[in-house]
């Protein structure tokens, strides 16, 4: 099937999406294969890459609930070599249905053991903003987890609560999930307390904190509402290159 | 009990907490009784008002199980007239224990109905971000909801979800759940998404949507690390003097 990366952090607003969908789209240009998974029942990944939601026949909640295998609800987007598992609005559902079901934590997991079809060189997860059972799933399913973190008070806080997760992942239900790293998101070196938390954030990580940083850059949040990730809406700006820069650092650090 | 405002929205980062918090701390400064209920498992709103998760007895969490009643579990902050009602981190655990309980998404409405306390002229509850068993506990509790919206592309989106959750839990479990308004946050005028965004939805919700806006401003996002509301980090700020005026207009249109 191929390296899955999950895209989580429960604080909301990190930039889970954002990422999740440029760093896919980078790595595509850059003539990788890529899947994308969207697993918010909110479908921001889905309705991100221009996909209308109401018009996808079979998505994630299908395959988690074992009535539709991965390759029967991939679509293809707009962008060469990027993929699509899109999300239904009848995903919020999910967590309600798969709690008294055996193995809920592995539903994802045993959908990737199934795959038929051709492999691909990266997988990323897009997470909802939640420690809940569809987060569980990614993190049982994905080899690495990479965390969006915004440069704010609160989402600095919740770093904790999310890392005991992790541990607790490691130890019970996927011992092989690596810390793909942190990455700084919506950094903005001119506010003190943006500069802060990324000083301490480096401080306590070191190297698995990105080198790479996501500055805040309004074309990055103008391009979900023409449905194309920031580099075909405008490949110039900070955004572009900085998501292309991410993509870089990560097959980098895969090298080693 | 008292008139209870949840403060909702699925959509992750779109100023929940950041408006429970300063919009409670308003209220109290203009003498009014006030309770927050932090129904958050990442528990922002408790730390965000100097409370230390740890050091809490019982909270939010063991009220819902019924382990603690409302007066047992309210702490007293540094703020006049504000009260709160803690979250705890096994709150996070709640989602799932409560699935399989009778009138699961009464437990919050029960626990008020309980309540022998002194009487609140506003109790605010701060939401997670997830249509999920904790919010639906909020929504089926409250006599208003609040929609605090950021004006970005992925949050208006969310609105059509948001509304046809309310729109179910007004037909079954709450039929008296008001629509207290819409509140747009980090609205910046200079941009222009920004302002498109706050143009449609005040084309399409009307006087829903309040009057009052919260500017994106720094010391909104620098007052949590200090552990109080926006007014006692500065109070000339146009964070904390928007917050005033959205607590004047709270009053207003709940007097018409
Ligand atoms: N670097 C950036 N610069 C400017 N805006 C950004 C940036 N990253 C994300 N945004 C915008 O901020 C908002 C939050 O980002 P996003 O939706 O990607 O976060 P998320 O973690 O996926 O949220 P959720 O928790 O709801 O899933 C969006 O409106 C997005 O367009
Ligand atoms: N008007 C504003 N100006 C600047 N920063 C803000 C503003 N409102 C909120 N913030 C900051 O933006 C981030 C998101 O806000 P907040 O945590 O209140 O949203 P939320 O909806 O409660 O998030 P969650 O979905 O995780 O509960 C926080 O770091 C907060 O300090
Ligand atoms: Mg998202
Ligand atoms: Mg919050």
């Amino acid at each position: 099937f191929g390296p899955v990366t999950a895209v989580a952090n429960q604080k909301g607003g990190v930039g889970k999406t954002t990422t999740s969908i440029n760093l896919a789209a980078s790595l595509a240009a850059l003539d990788q294969r890529v899947l994308l998974i969207d697993l918010d029942p909110q479908g921001n990944s889905t309705s991100g890459l221009g996909v209308d939601q109401q018009q996808v026949e079979s998505g994630t909640y299908d395959v988690l609930l074992g009535d539709s295998s991965i390759e029967d609800a991939i679509v293809k987007t707009e962008c060469d070599n990027l993929y699509l598992l899109p999300a239904t609005m009848d995903l919020a559902g999910a967590e309600i249905e798969l709690v008294n079901e055996q193995g809920r934590e592995q539903r994802m997991k045993n959908a990737f053991a199934a795959y038929q079809g051709e492999a691909f060189d990266h997988i990323f997860i897009d997470c909802p903003p939640a420690l809940s059972i569809l987060t569980v799933n990614a993190l049982t399913a994905a080899d690495y987890i990479m965390v969006t973190l915004q440069t704010e008070f609160y989402a600095m806080e919740g770093l904790t609560q999310l890392m005991d997760t992790i541990r607790r992942i490691r130890q019970g239900l996927n011992p092989a999930l690596n810390m793909e790293g942190i990455l700084l998101t919506m950094v903005d070196r001119r506010n003190n307390l943006s500069t802060q938390v990324e000083q301490d954030v480096r401080a306590y990580f070191g190297s698995q904190v990105y080198e790479s940083v996501v500055p805040r850059n309004v074309r990055l949040s103008e391009a979900p509402s023409f449905g194309v990730p920031v580099m075909y809406h405008d490949l110039k700006s900070k955004g572009a290159q900085a998501y292309l820069d991410v993509a870089q650092e990560l097959l980098h650090r895969r090298s080693i």
